[in-house]
């Protein structure tokens, strides 16, 4: 563990003289080797590991007896604060009905994450959702988004794959104003963000139905790519929120503070598990100790 | 004509940093860069855009210490396609049975992912683009049991490729990986004697988890290559250098988009030069 590596740094020191700044740096280093083998993006680290340094150069942590724990404290500290301090919430609009779109890349758990979503708002909110199935392009998309809607009792939007997604989008905000059906989540096909005419699809979709929530789907074992996407779709879209997918598995997930660090957008949920109960609310600490490993 | 560029400390740092930003990682990244100054030693090279030369050289090496191949000698010949949740395995395979029937092979489809929602019908589509048969049973029955029946329609069929869909699942999990397991006996028993080639999926824009990943599911199945997607977007991939490194398990096969001919049979040199680009 990190506190390990710091106490391997710190150790010919032996409770004797005092830290110098070549020690500060040393433990520097470990932390940026952990932050990088967590797949915490390079240039994020270095910012980090910078800020971290310049705290660590204080008195207290240069005359402490316990200068490793001291680091890791800082550290631990540091990255909770910006991971987002405190779980942030849906917005929902004042003039029903909300409108969320989920958007991502490819595979990233889009699809299942609308169907758990409309599942938590069922049974945390008493809310009744509108699923929508904009995804025209991928094999059975639209059968995937039924089938979950069905697992739930949430109805789902379709007009097939014949039909632009921005007309599905429209089309849907108008079924779920006449059927009271609230909030309306819109289920995107995965797309690269480096692909114009898909992202200009979302922009458009975005402009017909004014979303209350753009929330980009995460796959939380993304490597150091996860700035470039982060980056991309917050800048088209000014993204409101994010959900980091598939945290049941082993994965450090270094790309929650990639995606936090570029966007400066929150994490709202964790989804942990492919099961449409698994989504849970984001804890920015437990997220923080994850990643130090 | 290129500028001269120095080789200096800043150079290889430059370099190191390239490496990790590709994903492949501060280990394998150093080795790399610890092999590239002793070769530009050796060579005495001065020009810092040989040295980058020199450096998709080491890496390409590396790459082609396994076998790139396909073995599929017997008929019917085995592909079982494993791997993580959403990497692109149905998909992939979609791609892999038009590459074989261009090639005058006879396939069949297995849709051995009897639990995601909709991953019968999508494996079904593929099937009709590629014009090949599939085996498939009801929603939620037994994936072992969907993968018997094709090893004895292969046979019966006089198929020469049997091509197995399984569910995406997560390496930590304990009994999806007992699972597939057993999956892979049926096989082994079923078509005993036969070739069979276990791909893992690994997606181009996964970081270090890829290394556990491929740790984990050689524990399950014997992985003789992996299919690495998604490299039309601007994730590097580089993590297949450390796999091929520390597991000795080669890439096979790459995925550049989502259509049935984006996929293309992996060249390390390619690889290495697209590192850069
Ligand atoms: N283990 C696990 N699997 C997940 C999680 N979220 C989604 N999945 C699985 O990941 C795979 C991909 O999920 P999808 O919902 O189809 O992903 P998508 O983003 O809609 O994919 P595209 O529409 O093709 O871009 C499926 O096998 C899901 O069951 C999660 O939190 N944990
Ligand atoms: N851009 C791009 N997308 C790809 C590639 N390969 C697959 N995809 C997309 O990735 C998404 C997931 O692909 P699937 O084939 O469903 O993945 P999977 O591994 O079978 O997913 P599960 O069965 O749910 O675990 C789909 O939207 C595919 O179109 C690729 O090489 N490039
Ligand atoms: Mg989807
Ligand atoms: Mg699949």
């Amino acid at each position: 563990s990190l506190g390990d590596k710091l106490q391997g740094v710190f150790k010919r020191l032996r409770g004797k003289g005092k830290l110098n700044e070549k020690d500060i740096k040393d433990a520097m280093r470990e932390v940026k080797l952990a932050l990088l083998e967590a797949d915490v993006n390079f240039k994020v680290v270095k910012d980090f590991v910078k800020n971290v340094s310049e705290k660590s150069l204080g008195h207290e942590i240069m005359e402490s007896l316990t200068p490793a724990q001291q680091i890791v404290k800082i550290v631990n500290d540091e990255l909770t604060a910006l991971m987002g301090g405190e779980n942030a919430r849906l917005e929902f609009s004042k003039k029903p009905p909300s409108v969320f779109m989920l958007c991502g890349l490819q595979g990233a758990g889009k699809t299942t994450a609308c169907g758990k979503l409309a599942l938590n708002l069922v049974k945390q909110m008493g809310k009744r959702p509108l699923l929508v199935a904009c995804d025209i392009y991928r094999p059975a998309a639209i059968k995937q988004l039924q089938v979950l809607g069905e697992q739930i009792n949430v109805p789902v939007f379709a007009l097939g794959s014949d039909i632009s997604p921005v007309e599905i989008a429209r089309q849907a905000v108008e079924h779920a104003k006449k059927h009271g059906n609230d909030p309306v989540i819109l289920d995107t096909a995965g797309r690269l963000h480096i692909d114009e005419r898909l992202m200009d699809e979302l922009k458009q979709i975005k402009e017909a139905v004014e979303p209350d929530e753009i929330l980009l789907v995460v796959d939380a074992m993304t490597g150091q790519d996860a700035v470039n996407v982060a980056e991309h779709f917050n800048t088209d879209l000014e993204v409101s929120g994010v959900i980091l997918s598939k945290l049941d598995g082993d994965t450090r997930g270094g790309a929650a503070l990639s995606v936090r660090q570029v966007t400066g957008k929150p994490i709202k949920y964790a989804s942990m598990g492919e099961k449409l109960a698994d989504l849970q609310p984001f804890y920015p600490d437990r997220m923080a100790s994850r990643i130090l490993g | 004509f290129k500028a001269f560029v120095k080789v200096d400390d800043e150079l290889f740092d430059e370099l190191e940093e390239a490496l990790i930003m590709a994903d492949i990682g501060v280990e394998t990244s150093s080795y790399i860069i610890k092999e590239l100054r002793d070769r530009v030693k050796t060579k005495r090279i001065t020009d810092g855009n040989l040295v980058k030369d020199e450096l998709k050289d080491v890496i390409s090496d590396i790459l082609s210490q396994q076998d790139c191949q396909m073995h599929l000698d017997s008929n019917p010949s085995v592909i079982l396609v494993i791997g993580v949740n959403g990497v692109g395995k149905t998909t992939s395979i979609g791609k892999l049975a038009t590459y074989y029937k261009a090639q005058g092979k006879k396939v069949l489809l297995a849709a051995a992912d009897t639990f995601r929602a909709a991953a019968i019908d999508q494996l079904d589509i593929w099937a009709s683009r590629s014009g090949c048969d599939i085996i498939k049973q009801k929603e939620n029955s037994d994936p072992a049991a969907v993968v018997f029946d094709a090893c004895n329609a292969a046979k019966a069929r006089g198929v020469d490729i049997l091509i197995c869909d399984t569910a995406g699942r997560l390496h930590n999990k304990k009994n999806l990986m007992a699972e597939l397991a057993k999956i892979s006996r049926v096989i082994e028993r079923e078509l005993p004697g036969a070739s069979k080639e276990t791909l893992l999926v690994l997606d181009a824009t996964t970081g270090q988890n890829a290394v556990s990943q491929a740790k984990l599911f050689s524990e399950a199945a014997n992985i003789s290559g992996i299919i690495l997607t998604k490299l039309d977007g601007t994730a590097k991939g580089g993590i297949v250098i450390a796999i091929s490194r520390e597991l000795q398990i080669p890439v096979k096969f790459i995925g550049v988009g989502e259509g049935t001919d984006d996929l293309q049979v992996f060249n390390p040199l390619d690889f290495a030069i697209a590192l850069f680009e």
